[in-house]
């Protein structure tokens, strides 16, 4: 799973 | 940024100021849950520690800093302020925090993606998320009559998760290497919460009478 896709949201 | 995640940030938001209305304009905090405050602050504080190390947008920033503050604000007007703090319902807000926090910790520390400081506290906060709002609700049951705007508040709060959830079916299909079953399962669990909540709340809409739950 990367990271930056999850991160992206509030 | 699609416009469904674009419309349940909106929605997050307004339901923060029509919080803060209702506490400023009215004076009062009757109904509202400092439990749920506090669990929402916490939340914050433990998902946007990227503030610090990671730049995602402007936009971004912004919101996540916007956020942080006005979670403080209402803490401190519930805890602080003498006049808003008297219509406190204390005794009725017994949820405890510990039966929220110590199992979203743990199972932050077994069920994650990266076993990291910011990763583990990351995913806590997506747990911790998912059931914060359960104090507000178990206060809402416990309310003889519920005020517009804090019905008002808590069904933007939950059209925000609405709305998250099909900006991920969205994403899903329009962005290749969009998987976060971790996220998703922590935000269908939260949504389905405001079920029984959200068939009152159009009830009480559609006959025009006063919101109540039933005990």
């Amino acid at each position: 799973v990367s990271k930056g896709a999850t991160h992206d949201e509030l | 940024m699609n416009l469904f995640r674009l419309a349940g940030d909106m929605s997050h938001l307004l339901s923060v100021c029509v919080l803060l209305l209702k506490i400023r304009a009215t004076k009062s905090c009757r109904g509202i849950s400092l439990k749920t405050q506090e669990l929402y602050a916490l939340v914050f504080v433990t998902r946007y520690l990227d503030l610090f190390y990671s730049y995602i947008s402007l936009y971004n920033s912004i919101m996540k800093v916007t956020f942080i503050a006005t979670a403080v604000s209402i803490i401190r007007y519930m805890r602080f302020d003498k006049v808003v703090k008297q219509t406190y319902d204390k005794e009725q807000d017994t949820f405890r925090y510990a039966f929220l926090v110590a199992p979203c910790l743990v199972l932050a520390l077994v069920l994650n993606h990266r076993f990291t400081f910011t990763e583990v506290l990351w995913t806590f906060s997506i747990y911790l998320e998912a059931v914060a709002i359960l104090p507000q609700l178990v206060l809402m049951q416990r309310t003889q009559n519920i005020d517009n705007l804090t019905a008002n508040y808590v069904a933007l709060l939950g059209a925000y998760r609405g709305l998250y959830i099909v900006n991920w079916i969205y994403r899903y299909f329009t962005e290749p290497h969009y998987r976060q079953w971790l996220v998703w399962i922590s935000g269908v669990v939260q949504t389905a919460l405001y079920a029984d909540f959200f068939y009152f709340y159009t009830k009480a809409w559609k006959h025009n009478t006063r919101l109540q739950l039933p005990a």
